[in-house]
């Protein structure tokens, strides 16, 4: 028996949007420890960490670790069916193929039943090891969104340069060029705004524009994002979900040949 | 000239 219950629905609806464009059907782990999905794209360029932890539903029960398949696009249809406000219930039954997503509207006086097939889905798992970066970059998500949509009007890769005074994204195109700096910030009074850098050693790395602005559909979800590089790692760019877990992608880097 | 990597290239089924 598996009964999750989440008094922000719109949360739930919002990390649907953030996966449905990169990943078509994934597994879902739920286990004690909280709801979770590792997933790839089907190029096996990128891959997204999902983990919403145990404690941050109102009610969370799962009698023993389940592996539920999902269409997520059927499942970002069916939670766009939920207002922003409601409560959102998953609801499972040992063995069943089916999940049943429950939305009561925040007056009480609306229940709303969707029940969606379950499919099997043959995913391998990586296994991710705690890995130190050489540079790691927190600044607004939307600035950084907003940079990878303006780059990517220029052109289809993005060169990442970290130095300790700041982050610098470049692109050429058959146009010509952009270069974009954001320079570290030193203010102390609106942290969500800052531009925080923590540099072990240099790092510039090539990666695909296509895949960042498929990540950065997470941005509702956080006011920061954390990029973490290394010269010989995926970078991960991760969105701190407050008070329940994260949703991180990692996308691998253009390697010079 | 570059090229794309691939997630196995970095992380190992487990």
């Amino acid at each position: 028996m598996l009964e999750l219950r989440l008094l922000q629905g719109g949360l739930l609806k919002k990390v649907l949007e953030a996966m449905k464009d990169l990943v078509n059907d994934a597994n879902f782990d739920c286990s004690p420890t909280g709801f979770s999905l590792q997933a790839m794209d089907s190029s096996h360029v990128a891959l997204v960490s999902l983990l919403l932890r145990s404690e941050g539903f109102e009610h969370y029960r799962c009698d023993r670790n389940v592996s539920m398949g999902m269409n997520l696009n059927n499942m970002a249809k069916m939670l766009r069916c939920a207002g922003n406000d409601d409560i959102v219930t998953l609801k499972a039954d040992d063995g069943s193929d089916c999940i049943t997503f429950m939305f009561e509207n925040p007056s009480q006086d609306k229940i709303a039943d969707f029940e969606m097939k379950l499919m099997d889905i043959d995913s391998e798992h990586l296994g991710i090891p705690d890995a130190e970066y050489q540079s790691i970059v927190r600044m607004p998500a939307a600035e950084f969104a907003r940079i990878c949509r303006d780059l990517s009007t220029i052109g289809d890769t993005v060169l990442i340069s970290v130095s300790k005074e700041g982050v610098q994204f470049s692109t050429r195109g058959d146009m010509g060029t952009a270069n974009i700096v954001c320079r570290r910030t030193t203010t102390v009074d609106k942290p969500e705004e800052d531009v925080i850098i923590e540099m072990e050693e240099p790092v510039s790395l090539t990666f695909a524009l296509r895949y960042l602005n498929s990540f950065t559909k997470a941005t509702p979800l956080a006011t920061q994002v954390t990029i973490s590089m290394s010269s010989d790692l995926p970078m991960v760019i991760e969105y701190r979900i407050e008070g329940m877990g994260y949703i991180r992608y990692y996308l691998a880097p253009k390697i010079d040949e | 000239k570059s090229s794309q990597g691939r997630m196995e290239s970095f992380f190992k089924p487990v």
